[in-house]
This record gives structure tokens, C-alpha cells and sequence, in this order.
């Protein structure tokens, strides 16, 4: 398993280890004087299967707790992602608590691409519009050149 | 207290992608 | 003064003290019914020797004794324990970022920032609506063009036609031939007045 994994399990070995070794035969055997006195062999079997089921209870425990979690799998991922993060001193960024604070950065991607889109757009479009305002010019232009030849002819008319 | 801060840690991770699927949705929209 | 850990939860899907209080609890669980059963099993061992003068409450005592010891090391045990998980296992460093959040790092993005790019944004579609309103009004005005030149157009035809019918009929420069027609008619006025005198 991941180190993570490897150390969760390593807490808690230890933890149960110490846990029977403050809970001993021998404190067990005291406590229990009146009885361990008349059946010492009796005592011992029944402190061992006490330890013994006490241990399984608690691995069992354990692992479900890891069966519920997924721990293993979020261990080994959150290994990888420290391992990236092994380079950077500096604390990294955390939620600020305010959403609309944390989703301008997810926003900011997608905008700074409308914004590109929209100057594109933009862009293409006065081209696309000076070149359509030559016409425009010329059209007039010509329309004046027109109505001036005719000015002209009716003048000769006239 | 529990259940907030796991509803709330929820949806730091969940809601800025679902967020997001509705404003490229809009720029989208708006770009058609 | 609670580290709520929300960002481990953010990770895990679960507060790591949570997920530990269900374990210490789940522990606790499992000593007191253990001792029950130890308990339980030396009653009946006893029940079963004959004459024995223990009686069920110092059986009792003596649990209560051995676990009193067991709770005491257990809760210290277990505080060692949490400590160690809290700081080493489900804890995401301070110098480490999930995986979603990594946008913030691409693009930290100040409040000013981000409403400048808003602005601008806005900005742009209104240029682009301008923009696009100038060219429809463009093309509008190329297809008016379009209907004006072609009127234009046909008077400068028809007055082509005008003068092709005048050569036809033998007049090339209209001017001189209408003043030469004047002339003429003057003329025959002229005649006529004349004729009209001897005839009386």
C-alpha cells in the first residue's frame, strides 16, 4: 500500500500493541486475584481470547472504516499529490470561504476564451465591414456620377 | 457541524465544475 | 478554535475527526463488551464450582478495576493515535493543492482583475453588436444602391435612346439640327407670310 496506507496502519498496530501490552496477563491476573487464585490456567485462556477478539474487533473496525472510506484508494491518490507538491515551500491556496471569491479562477479560463472569441469576432467583422463600406463609398460615388451625367444631359435637353 | 462542513467541503469540490458546465453554456449561447 | 479540517474533507469525502470519533467510539464499544463477555465467562466458571464463595459483585469489582486501567490507558493510547493521524494520514499538507483547485493557481484572479475582464467582455459585445448593426446597415444601403444606379441607369438609357432615335432620323447633334429647324421653320414662316401678301 501507499505510504499513507502503510502508515494509518502502523498507528494503529501500535496503538492496539501498546493497548495490550498497559492491559497485561499479569494486570489482568491481578485484578482478577479472587478467580486467578482459584483457576490460574482458566484465567489465562480467558485473557488471551480477550485480547485476541479485542484485536480482531478492532482490525475489523479498522478496516471497514477503510472499506467505508476508500482510504486505500485516497491514500495512494493524496501520496501522488504530495510527491507532486514535494518541490513548492510557500503554504498552497485554500478556499477562501467567499464562493464567488474561488469561482472567479475557475471562471477566468473560460472568459479569457469568450474574450478571445469576441475580439475575433470583432475583428473579423469591422474587416468584413470596411471592406462593405468601400462598396458603400463607391456605390455612392457612382450613384453622384450618375445623377450628375443626368443633370448634364437634361441641362443639354433643357 | 460535521454534516456542514462535509456538505459545504462538497461542494467546494463538486459545484465550480457544475457552475461552470452553465456559463460556457451561456457564452456559448451568447456566441451563437 | 476548531480546525474544522474542511479542506481534508474536501479530500476524503469525510471530517477526519469524524472519522476518528466513530473509531474511538466503535473501540470503547468493543472493550466494555469484551469485558462483559470476560466477565459473563469467569460468573459462569464459578457457577460451576461447587461451593465457591466469590460472589457475582467482586467479580464485578474486579472488572470494574481492570477496565478503569484499560479506559485510562486506552483514552491515552488513543489520543496519541488520532494526533498521529490528524497530522500525518488524514491531513493534506499546507503546501499541497487538490487536483480541482489547481485553476486557482493557473489563474489567481484578483476582484478588480476579474471585474476589468467583465467590463471588457461587456465592451466587446456591445462593439460587436455595433458592428454587426453597421453591416446590416451597409448591405442595406449596397442593395438600395443596388435599385437606385439601376434607375439611375435607365434615365441615362433612355436618354440614349433619345439621341440613337435622333441619328436615325438624320439629326446627329441634336442642338444643330433643332437650330437649324428653328431656322427652318422661321423660314417657312417667313414663306408662308410672303405668300399669304401676294396671294392678297
Amino acid at each position: 500500500g501507499s505510504g499513507g496506507a502503510r502508515l494509518f496502519a502502523a498507528v494503529v498496530d501500535t496503538f492496539l500493541e501498546k493497548l495490550v501490552a498497559a492491559g497485561s496477563y499479569q494486570r489482568f491476573a491481578n485484578c482478577y486475584r479472587c478467580f486467578y487464585d482459584l483457576q490460574p490456567q482458566l484465567t489465562r485462556s480467558i485473557y488471551d481470547q480477550f485480547v485476541s477478539q479485542l484485536q480482531a474487533s478492532i482490525q475489523e473496525e479498522i478496516q471497514e472504516v477503510k472499506n467505508e472510506g476508500n482510504l486505500e484508494r485516497l491514500f495512494d491518490s493524496l501520496d501522488k499529490i504530495v510527491e507532486e507538491a514535494k518541490e513548492r515551500e510557500e503554504p498552497a491556496w485554500r478556499p477562501s470561504g467567499i464562493p464567488e471569491e474561488d469561482m472567479r479562477s475557475a471562471l477566468l479560463p473560460h472568459l479569457l476564451k469568450h474574450r478571445s472569441h469576441l475580439r475575433r469576432l470583432l475583428r473579423d467583422r469591422q474587416q468584413d465591414n470596411s471592406k462593405v463600406a468601400q462598396c458603400v463609398l463607391a456605390g455612392r460615388d457612382r450613384i453622384a456620377e450618375l445623377q450628375q451625367l443626368i443633370q448634364d444631359r437634361q441641362q443639354a435637353w433643357q | 457541524f460535521d454534516e456542514l462542513i462535509v456538505e459545504t467541503a462538497a461542494r467546494r469540490k463538486q459545484w465550480p465544475k457544475k457552475i461552470l458546465v452553465h456559463a460556457i453554456q451561456a457564452m456559448k449561447a451568447e456566441q451563437n | 478554535s476548531v480546525d474544522p479540517m474542511a479542506y481534508e474533507a474536501q479530500f476524503f469525502g469525510f471530517t477526519p475527526q469524524t472519522c476518528l470519533l466513530r473509531v474511538y467510539i466503535a473501540f470503547q464499544d468493543y472493550l466494555f463488551e469484551m469485558m462483559l463477555v470476560v466477565e459473563g465467562v469467569i460468573l459462569k466458571k464459578l457457577d460451576g464450582i461447587p461451593g465457591c464463595n466469590i460472589s457475582p459483585s467482586q467479580i464485578r469489582k474486579c472488572t470494574e478495576k481492570f477496565l478503569l486501567f484499560m479506559k485510562e490507558h486506552f483514552d491515552k493510547l488513543f489520543g496519541k493515535m488520532e494526533e498521529m493521524l490528524l497530522q500525518l494520514v488524514l491531513n493534506i499538507p499546507k503546501n499541497v493543492l487538490l487536483p480541482e483547485d489547481r485553476v486557482q493557481e493557473q489563474y489567481p484572479c484578483s476582484r478588480e482583475q476579474f471585474q476589468a475582464l467583465q467590463e471588457e467582455l461587456r465592451q466587446l459585445q456591445q462593439q460587436c453588436r455595433a458592428e454587426g448593426a453597421a453591416g446590416q446597415a451597409l448591405r442595406a444601403e449596397l442593395e438600395e444602391q443596388k435599385v437606385v444606379r439601376a434607375e439611375l441607369e435607365k434615365i441615362l438609357e433612355w436618354f440614349d435612346g433619345l439621341e440613337s432615335v435622333c441619328r436615325e432620323h438624320g439629326t446627329g447633334n441634336f442642338k444643330e439640327s433643332f437650330a437649324f429647324l428653328t431656322q427652318n421653320s422661321k423660314k417657312l414662316q417667313e414663306v408662308l407670310k410672303d405668300v399669304e401678301e401676294k396671294s392678297k
